[in-house]
Formats: C-alpha cells, sequence, structure tokens
C-alpha cells in the first residue's frame, strides 16, 4: 500500500 | 491602520468555507499588495495559499505590514453572519490585539460589526519553488468535485493518471473499483465546461480523498479547477476568485514504500 508523505519531505520549511 | 473593504461579502464567506475543514487557524500578512495566507493542515500533508490582491479590493489601506493570527472557526461563524450582498470591510489598527469585520447592507440600513480577538502564532512558512509541471489539466470545478465525491465511495485514495489521451481518475476499496477518464474536449466554445491538457510527459499520482473532498469546497469560487502535477511531487489544484486572486492547494502523494 502507498505510504501517505508529508509536505514537508518536499519542501523546506522557512 | 489596515482596512480592507469588499462590495460583496460573498467572496469572502466562500474563501471561508474552501479552507475552514483544512485549518483551525492561519496567519493572514497583510501589505500593500494584498492579503496572503499559507499554512498546513494539522497533520502536514497539505497546504493551503491564498492571495488577495490589494487592487481587488474596492477599498485598501494597508500603512505597515502586518501578521494577524486569526481562528478559523471563529472566523467562519462571523461571516456567515454576513448577507452575501452585504459590503464587508475588515479594519485593523497597526498592533492589533482584534479585527473588526463591519458588514453593512446595500440599503445601509442595518449595520454590524463583529470584533474578533487575534491569537499569536508562530509563523511556518514552507518555501515552495517556482515549479515546471509535466501536466497541467483545467477542467471544470464541478466536474472534479463530482468525480472526487463519486471514487470516493470505493477507497480511500484516488490515482489520477493523465496522458495525452485524457485523465483517468480510479479508486479501488474492499467493494470493487471504480474510474473515469475523462477526454481533452475538442471545441472549446463554452470557456467554462472545457477540459484542456498541457502535457509534457504523462503522470500518475495517488492522493488521499480526505483531501481533495475538501479541496472541492472550493468549487463554488470558480467554474474552472487548474490541477498541476508531475512525478512524485504535491499536486497543485488552484481556484481562481474571480479577478481579486487565487486560493492554491498542495497536497501530498501517497508513495509506494
Amino acid at each position: 500500500t502507498p505510504v501517505q508523505n508529508d509536505l514537508t519531505e518536499f519542501y523546506n520549511l522557512a | 491602520m489596515f482596512e480592507a473593504r469588499l462590495a460583496q461579502s460573498a467572496i469572502l464567506k466562500k474563501v471561508l468555507e474552501a479552507v475552514k475543514d483544512l485549518l483551525t487557524e492561519a496567519t493572514f500578512e497583510c501589505s500593500d499588495s494584498g492579503i496572503q495566507v499559507q499554512a498546513m493542515d494539522n497533520a502536514h500533508v497539505s497546504l493551503v495559499s491564498l492571495n488577495l490582491r490589494s487592487d481587488g479590493f474596492d477599498k485598501y489601506r494597508c500603512d505597515r505590514n502586518l501578521s494577524m493570527g486569526m481562528n478559523i472557526g471563529t472566523m467562519t461563524k462571523i461571516l456567515r453572519c454576513a448577507s452575501s450582498e452585504d459590503t464587508v470591510t475588515l479594519r485593523a489598527v497597526d498592533s492589533p490585539d482584534n479585527i473588526i469585520f463591519i458588514f453593512e447592507s446595500q440599503n445601509k440600513e442595518k449595520l454590524a460589526e463583529y470584533e474578533m480577538k487575534l491569537i499569536n502564532m508562530d509563523l511556518e512558512h514552507l518555501g515552495i519553488p517556482e515549479t515546471m509541471y509535466s501536466c497541467v489539466v483545467k477542467m471544470p470545478s464541478q466536474e472534479f468535485a463530482r468525480i472526487c465525491r463519486d471514487l470516493s465511495q470505493f477507497g480511500e485514495a484516488i490515482t489520477i493518471a493523465c496522458s495525452k489521451e485524457g485523465i483517468k481518475f480510479s479508486a479501488a476499496g474492499d467493494y470493487g473499483n471504480a474510474n473515469v477518464k475523462l477526454a481533452q474536449t475538442a471545441d472549446s466554445d463554452k470557456e467554462e465546461e472545457a477540459v484542456l491538457i498541457d502535457m509534457q510527459e504523462p503522470v500518475k499520482l495517488t492522493f488521499a480523498c480526505r483531501y481533495l473532498n475538501s479541496f472541492v469546497k472550493a468549487t463554488p469560487l470558480c467554474a474552472q479547477v487548474k490541477l498541476s502535477m508531475s512525478s512524485d511531487v504535491p499536486l497543485v489544484c488552484e481556484y481562481q476568485i474571480g479577478e481579486i486572486g487565487h486560493i492554491r492547494y498542495y497536497l501530498a502523494p501517497k508513495i509506494d514504500d
């Protein structure tokens, strides 16, 4: 089953 | 002094309905150029990016930049107190503890003021780079809402596959599976009904239904929705807000382990 990713894995938290 | 006025509160009412499922609180950043909100849901799976340009307001004044933390639930309740045709004015002083919402009826016979306490919030900001997407699809927003709702009955996730031929939405679960294909419309006489696909490379991505079903709460804002997708990056789901701005939702994909 696909795993839900977190947005912070794609974009840097500033 | 900050003051922003819209001739009809309907737009702001719709904006609140479009974000209230995802956000409990958010910082409204006000500057000379307009109002911006960028906020993630609690799970950090989706992000709302709202932009309302100052030139889209009937009156706009912002003497110094303000960051106002607002409770979205309270703000939604206040906006529900306005009639769609009421004029709405947002007003705050330079270092505000409160924001005032002023609703005035069209015949100017009713004037209502609601004051809301602001909240202190840590500003979390995601740096989202300019991205060229492999597929950009424009389609009727009501159709997108319908497909998300229909396919949600079959599973917790919807897979979106986009190619030159069209866009395919599919869901699978214990009770069966479903898929809906939309072809690119041949003639786009009616711009609002068109399905347009701008594809560099085909993509196939899977997203959680519950977030998509929150995004489609923005459907009353715009007849068309724009979906931007590339492999293994978040979906961008964008609705224009009249002549005033846009709301964009970002959603992290589900990826196979």
